[in-house]
């Protein structure tokens, strides 16, 4: 089994889940995260001095998928959240090693 | 005949909306809330409106689309059906029934491995359609019940329980009576021991035996369908689906006259009068239909 | 060592806490998360039309822990926040291959 | 490619990114957690009675970096993360099998 971690932007939300959703994952973990790269945030003003605003709100989207699903999330994904524009995000494939369903104690791909 | 089939398939239909409401409840959860629910009026898990089905009916429905389309038995017809189904956000999917069609989305294999976990009522809940379009010919019926039933669940017991309510759905329709039903039952009963009911243990879950144990005990000890009903949604559990199964050999037996009209004026407008087409359709491709 | 990641039902959190720290579990980090499965949020009125709230709050509880600990850990956190209902959460365990206690620079499961 | 996922104190966040801005990352993902562990909270006054505040705020950063720049980055965050007083925080390094830039498809270590 496969953790895909997506670093989106946050109006793109909607659009990943509904894309994934159609082929067939049947679930998702999702928080608030701010990031920090090429994409610069605007300026503020706060007590009377300009600033940076150096972190940007982004979605983190936390999929755990089977091997076989992997790469055709992982199109899917970039496909859909991309904007061609800088600050699109990051999509990270790293491997899970037991899966627990904890409502049912099943285990492995079929708690997925 | 085609009043029955459509009092079978309508049958699966009510059962699934009515039982939608308790799905997941204990019986004293129920007592508490509804006293005693028999009403369509949605809510459940899932927030319904009254009279909206859930996957039970979807599922069926999808079944009958691919036979309907194709008039022949067509297994990869229904599998894509399900794809289809399952692309159009329906309100819920149990996960067994997810794994096997996003399996077939991915290797096109029209049969899951077996699973130790397979033992669920996801493919059981769906024989209406099969038993109707297969009407006349038993050994056609257990095949295709076992096609179907292994795109998704791949079990012993959820195949027999499959083969029992597809074979009790088409001798009823024939005009069975009540012990040559009952008969079926104790087929089941000899060669998978755990289906025994005569104890019922109060167990209504989505596990197949817990199932069948639930929709024949309150089939075997009413009188009508909606007593039936009645006492199989009220055991909570896994309600839509006994619920759903009850209906479609209740239904079969007991004919159309005794399915209360209020349940049926509030089932979903499209979905009663899709269920109907297809029986009527269903049937009418039949070995039966071929004889008669 | 090993990441134990669960992801629970709110409520479940001082439940599941208490488990681990009586088993000698030293420390955990934890964050609000929101799932989405087959677990159905409530409907909720907007503008007039309604429409299904379907992300729900749960809590992400990630723990390290040595390899040896991790089947123990498993179970507990599954007994412990199982309710039997839809929604009750995922445990995923993958590999660490490195740990260190910034405090002191020490590093391997004595970080933990 | 590896995943350097560093649990910290909260003020500690801008010397750390600065450290490892220094180093050439090009990017990263700070989300806010609470962490337990051997640093108590405080006790506040609640409805009149006193109790614990068991989960303290710490600030998370994701950063996936090359493989050649593990250590160099754990030394840097560790370095400048510290405080010795309980609680500063860990450093978790884990795999990354794959990453993709959504905004172009690149993928692999110039996709970081
Ligand atoms: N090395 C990294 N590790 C973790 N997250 C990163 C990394 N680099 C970028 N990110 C995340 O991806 C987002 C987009 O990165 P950015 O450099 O702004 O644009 P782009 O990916 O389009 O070149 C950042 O806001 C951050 O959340
Ligand atoms: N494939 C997945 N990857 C990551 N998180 C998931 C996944 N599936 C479910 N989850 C998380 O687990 C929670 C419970 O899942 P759900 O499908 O509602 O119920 P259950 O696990 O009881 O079948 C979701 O709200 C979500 O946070
Ligand atoms: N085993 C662990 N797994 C995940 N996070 C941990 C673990 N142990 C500690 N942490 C995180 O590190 C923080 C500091 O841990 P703590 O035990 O208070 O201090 P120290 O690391 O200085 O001994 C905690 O607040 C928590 O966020
Ligand atoms: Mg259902
Ligand atoms: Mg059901």
């Amino acid at each position: 089994m496969k953790k895909v971690e997506c670093i989106i932007k946050p109006f793109k939300l909607d659009d990943v889940k509904n894309a994934i959703t159609e082929m067939g994952i049947s679930g998702m973990t999702v928080s608030e995260v701010r990031g920090f790269g090429r994409q610069k945030g605007h300026t503020e003003l706060y007590r009377g001095a300009e600033y940076q605003v150096d972190f940007l709100p982004k979605i983190k989207l936390d999929l755990v998928v089977t091997d076989e699903q992997v790469q055709a999330i992982v199109e899917a994904v970039q496909k859909e959240a991309c904007t061609g524009r800088i600050g699109d995000g990051k999509i990270f494939v790293s491997d899970v090693e037991q899966s627990v369903r904890i409502r049912t104690g099943e285990s492995g791909p079929d708690s997925l | 005949m085609l009043q029955r089939a459509k009092a079978a398939y309508l049958g699966l239909a009510v059962g699934d909306a009515l039982g939608a409401t308790t799905e997941f409840m204990t019986p004293n959860e129920i007592r508490a809330k509804y006293k005693i629910h028999r009403k369509i009026i949605g809510g459940g898990w899932l927030y319904l409106k009254p009279g909206q089905v859930t996957d039970d009916t979807q599922m069926s429905l999808a079944i009958g689309r691919a036979l309907l389309s194709a008039k022949r038995w067509d297994l990869a017809g229904i599998a894509d059906q399900f794809l289809v189904w399952m692309k159009s956000k329906p309100i819920d999917i149990g996960s067994t029934c997810r794994r096997g069609i996003r399996n077939y989305m991915l290797t096109g294999q029209l049969e899951t491995p077996y699973n130790d976990g397979d033992a669920g009522n996801g493919a059981a809940m769906r024989m209406a359609p099969v038993a109707l379009f297969s009407l006349g010919d038993e050994k056609v019926m257990e095949r295709y019940a076992l096609e179907q039933a292994h795109l998704t669940h791949n079990h012993p017991f959820s195949d027999a329980a499959c083969l029992t309510v597809g074979k009790m759905v088409q001798r009823a329709l024939l005009g069975a009576n009540r012990f040559e039903l009952h008969e079926l039952t104790r087929d089941l009963v000899d060669h998978h021991g755990n289906f025994r009911f005569n104890k019922y243990s109060g167990n209504a879950t989505a596990y197949v035996v817990d199932t069948l144990q639930t929709v024949f005990h309150y089939l075997f000890s009413t009188a009508s369908f909606e007593e039936c009903l009645i006492g199989v949604v009220n055991q909570g559990g896994d309600a839509d689906t006994t619920g759903a199964i009850a209906g479609m050999i209740a239904g079969g037996f007991y004919g159309l006259d005794d399915i209360p009209n209020r349940w049926l004026k509030k089932l979903n407008r499209e979905v009663r009068a899709e269920v109907e087409a297809q029986a009527l359709h269903l049937v009418r491709l039949s070995p039966w239909a071929a004889r008669n």
